[in-house]
Parts: structure tokens; C-alpha cells; sequence
């Protein structure tokens, strides 16, 4: 289920594969 | 380390202004939650970037939005 990804993990030091802005 | 302004992130692309937000979100977070901090950092960068910024300036309000992403996160994983 597409709903066990949300929300996107940020982790320190990489890049922020999230949404850029709402 | 500076605290970050408007006009710092206004200088960066979208992405990297979430980028950026974001690492000086997580420590605080991790402080409080260890183990969801990725995550609860992850929903907070939903919020619009101005907020954020208040937020970082707001340790009591900053708080508070972290207990609040606990909730649903807990209530989403359940």
C-alpha cells in the first residue's frame, strides 16, 4: 500500500526526495 | 550556526529550501523523538516554508506541531 510510504523520512545530510512546496 | 532567514531560503530552489529547513528541524525533533524523527520531520515539511520558519523561532509552538505530527503518525500507522 502506497500509504505505508507516507510521509517521506528526511534524513539528515541527503538530498529532500519530498514534495519541493505545497 | 546562523539562524536561517526568508531571504536565505528565497536564494535556494524549492527543493533545496525543504533541504534546508529540514536540517535544522531534524536535531530538534531528534531531541524529542528518536526513533520517528525522519518521519515527523518529513510531515513538518509539508507546512508552508514561511511557517516552518516561524516554527524555528517558536520553540514552544515548534513543541507543540511535533506532539501534534506524533498523533496522526501514531494514528496513521495503526
Amino acid at each position: 500500500s502506497s500509504s505505508v510510504n507516507w510521509p517521506p523520512e528526511f534524513r539528515p545530510g541527503e538530498p529532500w526526495k519530498g514534495y519541493p512546496n505545497i | 550556526q546562523e539562524p536561517l532567514t526568508a531571504s536565505m531560503l528565497a536564494a535556494a530552489p524549492p527543493q533545496e529550501q525543504k533541504q534546508m529547513l529540514g536540517e535544522r528541524l531534524y536535531p530538534l525533533i531528534l531531541a524529542m523523538h528518536p526513533s520517528l524523527a525522519g518521519k515527523i520531520t518529513g510531515m513538518l515539511l509539508e507546512i508552508d516554508n514561511s511557517e516552518l520558519l516561524l516554527l524555528l523561532e517558536s520553540p514552544e509552538s515548534l513543541h507543540s506541531k511535533i506532539e501534534e505530527a506524533v498523533a496522526v503518525l501514531q494514528a496513521h500507522q495503526i
